[in-house]
């Protein structure tokens, strides 16, 4: 099927969790 | 006008930008030609989408693939208007994508199905279609456009996305182009969500 | 050249993009300006990185904030150049950014530490130094050189990059720029992969 080939895409699942990581790290910065 | 080879394969959504600017089918075997040495000495980060223009110049990431066959139109004549144009791309790329691709994907059988991550996913598309119903007034944005199709091929059935008429009205509008015929041709949309094909 | 403001966080690697061409301090806190009314109605998305030109004009998205307050020189002066620079900050938001922060974030104790998946990042890392490696000789993306900074930071001992010495000359000259100083100062880098910060 066409679409297989998708499954090559470099996608982040992880894009939320990411985003978590960034901010709690941003907010201890702020916290200092 | 740009003119060249585009190296990618069928139904690759991140083509479409590309192909409804050059509205030339690419000619090229994905898994066979992206393999050879010729073509890892010109792409040496070795990813599909690629293009080699017939002047020998080679770009990769199909959202440079997209501007460098686009005209000032596509790129935005003002720099606020080109900062809008990197700003959707960056921002379908970084925020659509990924939870279209965690929806469709199992629809497609090429992933396996996750019902928590689904569910998670399906409100990040409804955060977007809100946040695009309110902003598409502004402007037609293709890379938008184009990262929202599978969606609405497989998922967005009208009791998901009738909260959102300004996007689909938007959405509608932009794939009856004739430059989205001439590469899509009619997009059946989604009736009923496609469930999990395992 | 552009003046505004720019709504960022300490350390945001994301924003030194921008702050490398603007060079000027954000004013900004974090965690409050970014949930009242007010940004929200300029910045729908609600996403930080998000830029306010004193001519009201409203731009998020690291990449598109960093375009509009950058000039020719950094946009390309070619539509190849130009495409070549779509193509880096592309790359560098989609293939060093997930494998950058899987390696770095554990460091930071900000991410619980997998060890298989940061095997598997540090091996895309590889890569990546070695794909830069033969290309960073053909020009100087400085959205790359600010996606590696966490990683030269934390993670690159000399025992990783040894095998990568165009890549860690180029990166030094980058941080080592004037306009990058202004922004950065002296940028410590990684002597002892750090490890999980439990």
């Amino acid at each position: 099927m066409a679409t297989n080939f998708l499954v090559h895409e470099k996608i982040c699942f992880d894009k939320l969790k990411y985003e978590d990581a960034e901010r709690r790290f941003y907010e201890q910065m702020k916290g200092g | 006008m740009v003119a060249g080879t585009l190296y990618t394969y069928p139904e690759n959504w991140r083509s479409f930008k590309a192909l409804i600017t050059l509205s030339t089918a690419p000619h090229f075997q994905f898994g066979q030609t992206n393999c050879t040495p010729e073509f890892l000495h010109k792409f040496p980060a070795s990813k599909v989408l690629a293009f080699e223009g017939d002047d020998g110049f080679y770009v990769f990431q199909s959202s440079a693939i997209a501007y460098y066959v686009s005209n000032e139109e596509l790129w935005g004549r003002t720099s606020e208007a080109a900062a809008q144009v990197v700003q959707w791309v960056s921002f379908a790329d970084s925020d659509i994508v990924p939870p279209a691709s965690t929806c469709v994907f199992p629809t497609l059988g090429i992933m396996h199905h996750d019902e928590q991550a689904t569910e998670n996913a399906k409100e990040e598309v409804r955060q977007i279609l809100h946040l695009l119903d309110a902003h598409s007034k502004m402007g037609t944005f293709l890379v938008v456009a184009c990262t929202l199709l599978w969606l609405y091929k497989q998922v967005l059935e009208s009791s998901f996305c009738q909260a959102f008429p300004n996007t689909n009205c938007w959405f509608l509008t932009c794939i009856n182009q004739p430059q989205f015929w001439a590469v899509l041709g009619k997009v059946k949309l989604c009736e009923k969500m496609a469930q999990f094909d395992a």
